[in-house]
């Protein structure tokens, strides 16, 4: 039988599990700061 | 299926460090005034492709002075970039581009720059002197103090004024005028712009030589005056940078729209 199941309750079981220290890679912009920021 | 598209560039990619180098280098080579501009930082960068290797690509750049006249010959790698406490001025860009075949230039341009503000300054040195407007007539005094004590006692060509480039006053302790400025060589030597200095025009374009001035007078608590110049020496003009136009004095505020 086909259970149709609570959004959240999907989203939280598929949900991808992170690895753990995982860290999300920077924004691709703005760029890095070369001297200083004013 | 679609092709997926490719990643939006990232700021700090290789591609876009390189586009950034090709417009610092269009900016620096179109500009006529003030100082040579070094990249801070690439805000945004956008590819929009339109064939087979051929993209527009959108930049936005901020950029920070440096401590090299815009006339010097010294390579923008050997620039210093002007210091915080220096006063530092910001150059804001939005720059188009083509990339054909992976070659760059520069379809548009447009750039503001200003100095950083004064409470900022202050805020973190509260005795750095700050910059003054260029028209300051302790500015304007200084200068041309310094340039006629120069051409007094020069045995080579009467320097004529091109345009003052930064001025600074501190008021204490003792009243202190740092100035800033652009010179251009003459046709006549010092010895004879003293008997008709009306007749010294700047060198044609051909034997140009342009030079940059530092001075400093101190009026109180006694008056003293210190002026350097260095002349760079002719240099052929770049093929595709226009010439100079021929100014007559100017004052590269920090505050210049170029497009």
């Amino acid at each position: 039988s086909v259970a149709k199941r609570a959004v959240a309750e999907a989203a939280q079981h598929d949900k991808v599990p992170r690895p753990v220290g995982f860290v999300p890679p920077p924004p691709p912009c703005p760029g890095k700061i070369r001297h200083f920021d004013i | 299926v679609p092709a997926v598209p490719p990643a939006p560039l990232g700021c700090d990619d290789p591609e876009s460090e390189a586009a950034a180098e090709v417009a610092v280098n269009f900016i620096n080579g179109h500009s006529h005034h003030g100082y040579k501009f070094a990249l801070n930082r690439i805000e945004d960068i956008r590819v929009v492709p339109q064939g087979p290797n051929n993209d527009i690509i959108f930049l936005e750049l901020d950029l920070l002075e440096t401590k090299c006249p815009i006339l010097s010959p010294t390579p923008l790698a050997n620039c210093t970039v002007r210091s915080f406490a220096e006063h530092a001025v910001e150059g804001d860009c939005d720059l188009k581009l083509q990339r054909v075949d992976g070659t760059l230039s520069v379809l548009a341009s447009k750039c503001h720059s200003h100095a950083d503000s004064s409470e900022d300054i202050s805020k973190v040195c509260p005795d750095c002197p700050l910059l003054v407007s260029l028209n300051n007539t302790d500015v304007l005094e200084t200068v041309s103090a310094a340039l006629n004590a120069y051409n007094s006692k020069t045995t080579d060509a009467y320097l004529r004024l091109l345009e003052i480039g930064r001025a600074k006053i501190q008021y204490h302790p003792g009243h202190v005028v740092v100035t800033e400025f652009a010179v251009g060589a003459t046709n006549c030597s010092a010895e004879e712009a003293k008997a008709n200095v009306e007749a010294c025009q700047l060198l044609p374009e051909d034997q140009s030589n342009f030079g940059f001035c530092t001075a400093a007078l101190v009026k109180r608590p006694s008056q003293d005056l210190q002026v350097d110049c260095q002349l760079y020496g002719h240099q052929v003009p770049a093929p595709d940078i226009p010439l100079l136009p021929r100014p007559g004095v100017t004052y590269a505020h920090p505050g210049l729209d170029t497009s």
